[in-house]
């Protein structure tokens, strides 16, 4: 969670 | 995922579904800008690039990533075919270069990662916040908007608002923080404050 590489929001 | 996230993407599935569903019966783009929603093609396109390798992460975002590029790219297809002879270039005068000009230095100054896709990503959403201006600035310049128009404003609106009790929620039971979404979410849902005002109040 957090990591800047994987953005889960849209 | 919380219920804001959740209701915050259905508005923006609504505001879209408002838009297509107007010029569809309507068989016009009046009222429209096209700026804007150019604006928003390059907003999905350069945000929604990890499609490519976050795909089988979530079915949830890969589906709704495709729906946004692909109905952006269907309203900007009909604004230029089917429904040219309703676009009014002349109403529609907003210098978006500043926008994108802003959001670029931004995004290159700040970004998370000096990677393509982050900076891009970055780029996105500082773009999308103002991405509704040339919007607005139409409407203001041609006064009386239709209200379907109004409605599909409104429901863009309320997405990244709905966004920020989502940011509140995960900060408090996640430990989640995203400070560019938060900062340029915040900034989008005042641009639109104005605008909710007026809609609230006529």
């Amino acid at each position: 969670k957090g990591d800047p590489e994987t953005h889960d929001e849209l | 995922m919380n219920i804001f996230r959740i209701g915050g993407d259905l508005s923006h599935l609504i505001s879209i579904f408002i838009l297509l569903h107007k010029m569809r019966t309507s068989k016009s783009c009046i009222g429209i800008s096209f700026k804007s929603q150019v604006l928003y093609l390059i907003v999905y396109v350069t945000r929604y690039l990890d499609l490519l390798w976050t795909f089988q992460h979530s079915t949830y975002n890969s589906l709704m990533k495709i729906i946004f590029i692909g109905s952006s790219a269907y309203t900007i297809y009909l604004m230029l075919n089917d429904f040219k002879p309703t676009h009014d270039p002349n109403i529609d005068t907003f210098k978006v270069e500043y926008l994108i000009g802003g959001s670029a230095i931004l995004a290159l100054l700040f970004p998370y990662k000096w990677t393509t896709s982050e900076v891009l990503w970055s780029f996105s959403i500082w773009l999308e916040s103002v991405a509704i201006l040339p919007q607005l600035f139409m409407l203001q310049r041609t006064g009386e908007a239709e209200t379907i128009t109004t409605h599909y404003i409104f429901a863009l609106g309320a997405y990244r608002a709905l966004y920020i009790p989502n940011w509140l929620c995960r900060y408090l039971f996640e430990n989640f923080t995203d400070p560019i979404a938060i900062i340029a979410g915040i900034i989008q849902t005042i641009l639109y404050s104005d605008f909710f005002y007026i809609y609230y109040t006529k």
